[in-house]
């Protein structure tokens, strides 16, 4: 269907931009680098019908169709990561070795329902 | 907020917050591997294989590189042929139970090189030696209870000297031991002090600077992912 999904564009699923300081949370003293890293993060409606550019699950198409029939009853699909990337990182550990250790699924790349 | 980081700080592999005391500079391998990685296309960090490390070309997501925690036995003035000998210490205990260690390799640094443009670089031998556990608690561990290693003549070209020693590291791990080995430099045999004129036979060895060991592991638990993919 053309038809596009109730809401705004800016309302629907998708990737916003969150940028995560190591100092915000006192890490600071041992993370090397870096000293912070765009993490991003997933917001927005999954209205019916969901698109193509919503990512939407089979059980998220049926779960929009269920909850446009009776919104009390059933929620609308959630908003989460679909695709997320590593990033690595490099601190001292507590007796004081060097470590550059790399960590998977830290980047939030595209949301999905 | 404790137990929230707490939990994250378990998820990122670490049983507590690290509050280093006497940190070292960042090894130069690590500053560059760390930036190859955080100027990869955000496509190519995605398809990345978390588990594998190029640079090495053994599997792994984790480098340390571990500070020596041993001491001299000798240096200064030549006893003998022997320039320097000294203990040297890592302590392997901090790797996690599940970590697979899959590489180590020490690295023997000088604050400079000696490089002659005759191409005559004064030689040495370096030898390396095992040290027994009981023989890291006493005061010199020479004689009994070490075993020798490798055994290398050099000339002092280059500000570093590498040495792999992944069987020794993974052999003293499954026994829950630190590695202990004991290092000695000495001017080669055929480099006879006499003929040296009035330099000391040790020469460019005073330039000796420290030693680490870098230690690649793979924790299986930040592989999940990669795994599910294959």
């Amino acid at each position: 269907s053309a038809q596009r999904p109730r809401g705004t564009a800016s309302a629907l699923c998708k990737p916003r931009r969150l940028y995560i300081s190591f100092s915000d949370v006192g890490w600071e003293n041992w993370i090397i680098a870096p000293q912070g890293y765009l993490a991003n993060y997933c917001l927005g409606q999954c209205p019916f019908p969901l698109t193509a550019e919503l990512n939407g699950t089979n059980h998220a198409i049926l779960q929009t169709i269920v909850h446009s029939m009776d919104p009390k009853a059933t929620p609308q699909p959630c908003c989460v990561p679909v695709r997320l990337s590593p990033i690595s990182i490099l601190y001292y550990d507590n007796s004081d070795n060097v470590v550059l250790r790399h960590y998977e699924d830290m980047v939030v790349d595209e949301c999905g329902c | 907020l404790s137990l929230q980081e707490s939990l994250l700080l378990k998820s990122l592999g670490l049983s507590a917050k690290p509050s280093p005391k006497a940190p070292i500079p960042v090894p130069s391998v690590l500053w560059r591997i760390f930036e190859q990685r955080r100027t990869l296309p955000a496509a190519d960090r995605a398809a990345e294989d978390g588990c594998s490390l190029e640079e090495f070309n053994v599997p792994g997501n984790i480098i340390r590189v571990f500070a020596d925690r041993g001491h001299f036995l000798h240096e200064g003035q030549p006893q003998g042929l022997l320039c320097l000998q000294k203990l040297l210490y890592f302590n392997l205990s901090v790797l996690e139970e599940d970590e697979l260690l899959t590489m180590a390799q020490l690295e023997v640094r000088f604050s400079h090189s000696s490089y002659q443009p005759s191409g005559q670089g004064q030689l040495f031998e370096l030898r390396l030696y095992q040290s027994s556990p009981l023989a890291l608690q006493g005061p010199s561990p020479q004689g009994q209870g070490r075993k020798l290693l490798l055994e290398q003549s050099f000339a002092q070209l280059h500000k570093s000297l590498l040495f792999n020693l992944s069987t020794v590291a993974k052999d003293w791990r499954a026994f829950g031991r630190s590695l202990g080995l004991v290092l000695e430099i000495s001017v080669s045999s055929s480099e006879a002090p006499a003929g040296r004129g009035l330099q000391s036979p040790c020469g460019s060895i005073s330039s000796f600077l420290d030693t680490s060991l870098l230690v690649v592991s793979l924790s299986p638990q930040q592989c999940k992912a990669s795994r599910s993919k294959r």
